[in-house]
């Protein structure tokens, strides 16, 4: 890897950036999946964080343009350059555009949105092109391959030769040999994700990942991808608050559910539906309940399942009701005993947390069939 | 050469000088294009070029050489300007 001379980066670790036009190749939302997804890819191996700006400047500014287009460097129609970005600083600096002229896809046709912003916030954090073929920062366009964790660990021994390290990234002791001593950080310290003493505040499932929510944070995990996003609730839901009680999604409706006291919201991917925050009463909670511990959506049932102390209650969303009173979390998973931290289902099983302990439950065999660490999802 | 390879020796030519400009900072001095001397300006820069992008060193338009520039990139340079 290398750097650009002087090796300006940014001095901060929230960055903001505003997308100030859409390509018509592509749905706007698709866009805005795209380039955030880029930036949670830098965010996932860098104490950075990244948060999307509607209006005012921001530290980069994202727009799609054709030939010439008021800076430097002219694009030249289809093929060819086909982005650039420019170095961290004021003006222009960290500024990514597009080449209108290409054909942007969100696919492995075509040239890929996603992979392009992804080497152009490399340079708009500050690395400048590699030798290495094999790396994302390597200036020639390469097939997108969505199996592939898209940097290289010469990507990330850049950034991180600027940044230091997300004190919640995994790194394969073998590959980082050569990696130089992260700077110190400038926050106070986040969630360990390897911790022994790691505990959660939520767990749901979210568009075939699972999120697990921490204070003002958040990870993403896909089961099968061993890459771990990490983020503030509030890049994706900025209205809502910190430290969530419970989530639950209900995936036939693509809607996930987020209580925090006796509120709770209902979210579609990151936009928070009209109408929310409601009180929980309106599920049919009665009045002395002031806050749920955690929930989850047993998809075979359609019954949700909301866990308050040592007591749970249900709700039929077919027959719409809430039962009438609660009954003992023991009575119907036996092996689970007291307030539970936060539950999910994944696959057939319930996975319950519990302090330092996740329970796996099988809900045929009615018993606990593992137990099992808190950070057992992630690569630890 | 033959009229038709002269025309296409003539276009891969102006490809990579177009391509050295813009990302290697070559500054074109009416050097004739077919009479390249071994460490004419534009010989060394298509040397400079070939070993940035891990490319066999000839300083010479070979095929590999050829079909790597013409692959779509990044339109940021490959060296300072």
């Amino acid at each position: 890897f290398s750097t650009f001379a002087g090796e300006p980066k940014w001095a901060k670790q929230v960055l903001t950036y505003r997308i100030l036009n859409y390509t018509p190749d592509l749905h706007p939302a698709d866009v805005d999946a795209a380039i955030k997804k880029a930036f949670n890819v830098w965010s996932s191996v860098t104490p950075l964080k990244f948060v999307k700006k509607d209006r005012d400047h921001a530290d980069i500014m994202i727009s799609f343009a054709v030939k010439g287009h008021n800076d430097f460097i002219p694009f030249d129609g289809p093929g060819g350059s086909i982005a650039h970005a420019y170095a961290p600083g004021k003006g222009f600096g960290g500024d990514a555009h597009f080449d209108e002229d290409e054909t942007w896809t969100k696919s492995t046709e075509g040239t890929n949105l996603f992979y392009v912003a992804l080497h152009e916030f490399g340079h708009s954090l500050g690395l400048f092109h590699s030798k290495d073929p094999e790396a994302l920062m390597y200036p020639v366009y390469r097939k997108f391959d969505p199996s592939v964790f898209p940097l290289h660990q010469d990507d990330t021994n850049g950034i991180q030769h600027l940044y230091g390290r997300s004190p919640n990234t995994y790194n394969d002791p073998r590959e980082s040999a050569e990696i130089k001593e992260p700077a110190e950080p400038k926050e106070p310290a986040l969630p360990d994700i390897c911790s022994p003493d790691l505990t959660f505040d939520a767990v749901t499932t979210f568009r075939g990942e699972i999120m697990f929510f921490k204070d003002k944070h958040f990870w993403r995990k896909h089961p099968s991808v061993r890459a771990v996003d990490f983020n503030l609730i509030s890049a994706f839901w900025p209205r809502l608050p910190s430290g969530v009680d419970a989530a639950y999604e209900v995936p036939e409706k693509d809607e996930t559910v987020l209580f925090k006291g006796n509120e709770f919201w209902v979210v579609r991917g990151d936009t928070i539906l009209p109408g929310y925050p409601q009180k929980i009463y309106v599920l049919g909670f009665s009045k002395d309940v002031t806050k749920i511990d955690a929930a989850f959506y047993n998809r075979n049932k359609g019954k949700i399942y909301y866990f308050i102390a040592d007591k749970f209650w249900s709700y039929n969303k077919r027959s719409q009701s809430m039962d009438r009173k609660p009954r003992q979390i023991r009575d119907a998973f036996p092996g689970i005993n007291g307030k539970i931290d936060a539950v999910f289902q994944h696959k057939n099983f319930f996975y319950f947390f519990h302090g330092r302990k996740q329970l796996e439950f099988d809900p045929g065999k009615k018993r606990v069939t593992r137990v099992l660490k808190t950070n057992f999802w992630f690569p630890c | 050469f033959p009229v038709d390879m002269r025309e296409k020796k003539e276009e891969d030519v102006q490809l990579i000088q177009k391509y050295l400009e813009n990302y290697y900072n070559f500054k074109k001095d009416g050097e004739s294009s077919f009479v390249w001397k071994n460490n004419s300006p534009i010989t060394k820069k298509i040397k400079e070029m070939q070993e940035f992008l891990g490319l066999e060193v000839t300083g010479k338009l070979d095929s590999n050489t050829l079909d790597l520039i013409q692959k779509p990139r990044c339109g940021f340079p490959d060296v300072a300007g």
